[in-house]
């Protein structure tokens, strides 16, 4: 308990919002649409004790547990994608070809303490 | 684009490996998108985030066929006969796909070859005409697939038309099949014709180019290729 240091709701783990341009990574002269997407990612804290909306897995749960008594020499349980969505995107492939490709797991719904 | 300038071309080109493609596309003389991929696409991102169910993920359900990769793929092939009409033959064209384009993992589900006509000539032409098509049996349209042997050329299609649409559409998914092996791919031919020779040869010849001209409108011909890429269905199967 004495390592134990309160988070605040606004400081858990939690998908947080991230748009990706592809102009900005210089994709937009082959990316025909969308020309951006809501990826999301996950960032926040996955203190002791972990609760059931921090969609843990029982081995985080112990995990906190050590860590709460080595945290030196053990990590605590990292926050993490667990629930993504697909995504389609239409482009134009290496042969000038209109390409319309659905790729799995491009935007995080949920993230959790793993 | 600074970014992946620092990372290096090594990095970059494992990239673009795992996002399915050779290296980064550059494309040169970018055709339009076809109608039926924006169809498509608007219609998955109406889609609310989360809502495609993990056994639909690798599924096109507007094709109702297993995939989830929709090309189209544009015709490479050459005229071999069109202009003045001389015989009953008013066009003869080669088709030719690139199948080259579809990686190694990626399985084939489907291909489907269309052919577009800029307008219905038909509907703006006289009733005289009309009825003249309609009396020799209007246009004859048929494909044969190529093979190494001049004389060996296979019917693969034969239709006779009433009325010219603006576009055809034609399963050619068993012979795509074999056109992932470069040696066998050697395209198809593609003849239109005034019904058959023996009708055409009773036209007076001033008919014969009348009815030939009403395909003048004759525009381009794609393939839609439907593929399903394994490696990249593997976390919903997973997730089932």
């Amino acid at each position: 308990s004495s390592y134990y240091t309160p988070v605040t709701p606004s400081n858990l783990c939690k998908p947080r919002r991230l748009y990706i341009s592809f102009s900005d990574v210089g994709w937009e002269n082959w990316i025909i649409a969308p020309q951006g997407y809501m990826a999301n990612y996950c960032l926040g804290e996955c203190p002791f004790p972990l609760t059931a909306e921090l969609n843990s897995t029982n081995h985080a749960i112990l995990q906190t547990m050590v860590h709460s008594l080595d945290p030196e020499g053990t990590p605590q349980p990292c926050c993490v994608p667990v629930r993504l969505s697909p995504i389609s995107i239409l482009y134009y492939d290496n042969h000038d070809n209109v390409v319309l490709r659905h790729y799995e797991d491009m935007v995080v719904d949920e993230c959790g303490c793993r | 684009g600074a970014a992946l300038g620092a990372a290096g071309s090594g990095q970059e080109a494992s990239l673009f490996q795992a996002l399915g493609l050779s290296a980064k596309p550059a494309p040169t003389a970018p055709a339009p998108v076809p109608s039926v991929l924006w169809r498509i696409f608007q219609r998955r991102q109406l889609q609310p985030p989360g809502a495609s169910a993990p056994d639909r993920a690798c599924r096109v359900e507007e094709l109702n066929v297993p995939g989830n990769i929709i090309r189209v793929l544009a015709d490479q092939g050459h005229f071999i006969h069109s202009g003045e009409p001389k015989t009953f033959l008013c066009l003869e064209k080669r088709l030719y796909f690139n199948f080259s384009v579809l990686e190694e993992g990626e399985q084939l589900t489907m291909a489907q070859l269309e052919i577009n006509f800029s307008h219905n000539s038909y509907h703006t032409s006289s009733g005289r005409q009309v009825f003249e098509l309609r009396l020799y049996q209007a246009l004859q349209m048929s494909l044969r697939g190529m093979s190494s042997h001049m004389y060996n050329h296979k019917l693969l299609v034969a239709q006779s038309f009433a009325q010219l649409h603006k576009s055809l559409l034609f399963n050619l998914t068993e012979v795509a099949k074999g056109w992932r092996t470069p040696s066998k791919n050697l395209g198809l031919i593609l003849e239109i014709s005034v019904g058959s020779r023996d009708s055409a040869m009773a036209l007076p010849p001033r008919r014969l180019q009348n009815l030939c001209a009403s395909i003048d409108s004759f525009l381009d011909t794609s393939l839609l290729v439907v593929s399903l890429n394994q490696k990249q269905c593997q976390a919903s199967r997973k997730r089932r």
